[in-house]
């Protein structure tokens, strides 16, 4: 890909927290 | 389904399934759903980013799917 290696660890980065919300929220509804 | 609008299941739909590495562009998202206006597009991505359907990538501009890999 055109990434450079800065922008492939802030999307991984941002990744990882979206995951983290979606965990949470997932255990919220429960 | 999923506790979503129409509306966030659709832009979240177009995110899942776009290829690129850097994730789909807002002006892409009005592109593809020209009925929609963009005030309502940008709701549905703060509202889908907020729940960890999704995130942003190289700037606010671009968004990826957490459940495509």
């Amino acid at each position: 890909s055109g990434l450079t290696e800065e922008q492939k660890r802030r999307i991984e980065e941002n990744r990882q927290k979206a995951l983290a919300r979606r965990a949470e929220r997932l255990a919220a509804q429960k | 389904v999923n506790g979503l609008t129409a509306h966030q299941s659709q832009v979240l739909t177009l995110i899942k399934n776009c290829p690129v590495a850097e994730g789909m562009s807002l002006q892409e998202l009005k592109f593809q759903l020209h009925n929609i206006s963009m005030a309502t597009i940008k709701q549905a991505v703060e509202f889908l980013s907020s729940e960890g359907h999704i995130y942003s990538t190289v700037d606010d501009d671009h968004y990826k799917s957490t459940d495509a890999e």
